[in-house]
C-alpha cells in the first residue's frame, strides 16, 4: 500500500 | 505498486549488479567513474535517511538496503581494493563532481516541497541523481570505445529511468492526488541526459559495432 504524501518510491 | 516501477526498481537493481559483478569478478573498474559512484553512493546516502523511521513496506527497506549496500561497495572497491583500484584511471576521470553537489545544494535548499531537513536532503538526492551519471558519460566520451558491461551499466540505468517516468504518468492518472512536479521534472532531466547515449548505442547495437561515442 503506498503511503499517502510520504516518499513511498526508491 | 505498478508494473513501469516495478521494472524500473529491477532495472536500476540490475544496473548496480552489473557494475558489481564486473568489479568483483574480473577485479577491473576500467571505463568506471568513481566520481559517478561516489556522487550515487551520497544520493543513497541523503535519500534513505528515513529508511529506520518511515517504514513503508518491506520491499521499499529490502531495496534501500541493497542500493546503499552495493553503491558504497562499489566506491569501496575503486578506492581500496588493491587489485581493482590499479585499474581505475584516475587522470582520465577528472569532472570536478564537487561542481555538482553544491548547486543541487542550493537547489534544493530553494525549490523543495517542504523546508524540513530530511525534506531537503531527500530534494538534494534528486537533484543530485539528475547530474550524477555526468562523470561517467564525460569519461565513456574520453575513452571512446565502451567495454560492453560499463556500456550495459549506463543502458540500464537510462532504461530505469525511462520507466519510472512510465510510473509517474500511470500515478498521475490513477492516483488523484499524486502530484510530484520535483521529482518529475528532475526525473525527466535526467532521462534526457541519457538521451544521446542512448541514440549511440542503438547506433552501435544496429550495425553491429564495437559502440563508441563522437568526440
Amino acid at each position: 500500500a503506498d503511503v499517502i504524501g510520504e516518499h513511498d518510491e526508491l | 505498486m505498478n508494473i513501469f516501477r516495478l521494472a524500473g526498481d529491477m532495472t536500476h537493481l540490475a544496473s548496480v549488479l552489473v557494475l558489481l559483478l564486473k568489479i568483483h569478478t574480473i577485479k577491473s573498474c576500467a571505463g568506471v567513474s568513481l566520481k559517478t559512484q561516489e556522487l550515487y553512493a551520497l544520493v543513497f546516502a541523503c535519500r534513505y535517511l528515513d529508511i529506520f523511521t518511515n517504514f513503508v513496506s518491506l520491499y521499499n527497506t529490502v531495496m534501500k538496503l541493497i542500493f546503499l549496500g552495493s553503491s558504497f561497495s562499489i566506491v569501496w572497491y575503486m578506492r581500496y581494493h588493491k587489485v581493482v583500484r590499479r585499474s581505475y584511471d584516475k587522470d582520465q576521470d577528472t569532472f570536478r563532481h564537487y561542481f555538482l553537489v553544491l548547486p543541487c545544494l542550493v537547489l534544493a535548499l530553494l525549490i523543495n516541497e517542504k523546508f524540513t531537513f530530511k525534506e531537503v536532503m531527500w530534494t538534494f538526492s534528486l537533484y543530485l541523481e539528475a547530474v550524477a551519471i555526468l562523470p561517467q558519460l564525460v569519461l565513456l566520451q574520453r575513452t571512446r570505445n565502451i567495454d560492453n558491461l560499463t556500456g550495459q551499466y549506463v543502458f540500464l540505468l537510462g532504461a530505469y529511468r525511462g520507466l519510472y517516468i512510465l510510473n509517474w504518468i500511470y500515478r498521475y492518472f490513477t492516483e488523484p492526488h499524486f502530484v510530484h512536479w520535483i521529482t518529475w521534472i528532475s526525473g525527466l532531466v535526467q532521462t534526457l541526459l541519457y538521451a544521446d547515449f542512448f541514440y549511440y548505442y542503438y547506433q552501435s547495437w544496429k550495425n553491429n559495432q564495437k559502440l563508441h561515442l563522437p568526440a
